[in-house]
């Protein structure tokens, strides 16, 4: 474990919780794209299926609370909440984001096992499991601003495991490419976003894009 | 050591 990995796991976290009050206070997900909630609770369960094998308490305990808190927001989105889903801006076609990241994950791996073939397509579903969120707040032209907090704390999570590969890579002589690669792809995609982030949000105004 | 998973990583 080194500051960039657990700084980035708290920073996930941190996204995770955001999100889960912002729905249960204001009892809206107005603005929240379902579809990439329903996404990140694919891409937890296919990645933490080794869930059984004991790692550290930290591990164990992270991963049952990524799974538990995906599925809950799934559940306020399409169920509790269901009648403040905004089903009109949440149209991204997901289709083409899981399929060829399945079929990817069955040609570009490092073992041709079922937990490595569905541990590899976690890894590429994350990378663009957000895609619908951004398209949803591109097409609405805003979004709240704990909206965008929850968008800055969930790319700032995969940021700073770029720095974690880094440091992995110059102290222990260790890198994953599969992580490295769809790492780097999931973290540009925030770019636009962290840039509106800090020059508008941060100055207190609403994040407006560009329609 | 090319790409040993690393299990340990969220």
């Amino acid at each position: 474990m080194n500051i960039f990995r657990l700084v980035g796991d708290l920073s996930h976290l941190l996204a995770i919780i955001i999100l889960l009050l912002k729905i249960w206070k204001t009892r809206s997900c107005a603005g929240i794209s379902g579809k990439s909630q329903i996404l990140f609770a694919i891409v937890y369960t296919s990645r933490y299926l080794d869930l059984p094998n004991f790692v550290s308490m930290y591990n164990t305990l992270m991963k049952i609370v990524f799974i538990a808190a995906s599925y809950a927001t799934v559940y306020l989105i399409y169920m509790k909440f269901k009648a403040t889903y905004d089903h009109n801006h949440d149209t991204f076609r997901v289709e083409f984001l899981v399929l060829p990241s399945f079929v990817l994950a069955l040609l570009i791996n490092h073992d041709f096992t079922v937990l490595e073939v569905l541990w590899t397509f976690s890894i590429y579903m994350e990378s663009v499991a957000i895609l619908p969120q951004l398209f949803m707040v591109s097409k609405t032209g805003e979004a709240e601003s704990i909206t965008s907090h929850y968008l800055f704390a969930l790319g700032s999570y995969r940021a700073l495991y770029i720095l974690n590969w880094i440091y992995r890579y110059t102290t222990e002589d260790h890198y994953d490419l599969i992580a490295i690669v769809a790492g780097i792809v999931q973290t540009v995609l925030y770019c636009d976003f962290f840039y509106l982030y800090i020059t508008k949000v941060l100055k207190g105004k609403k994040l407006q894009l560009p329609a | 050591s090319f790409a040993v998973k690393s299990k340990d990583e969220l």
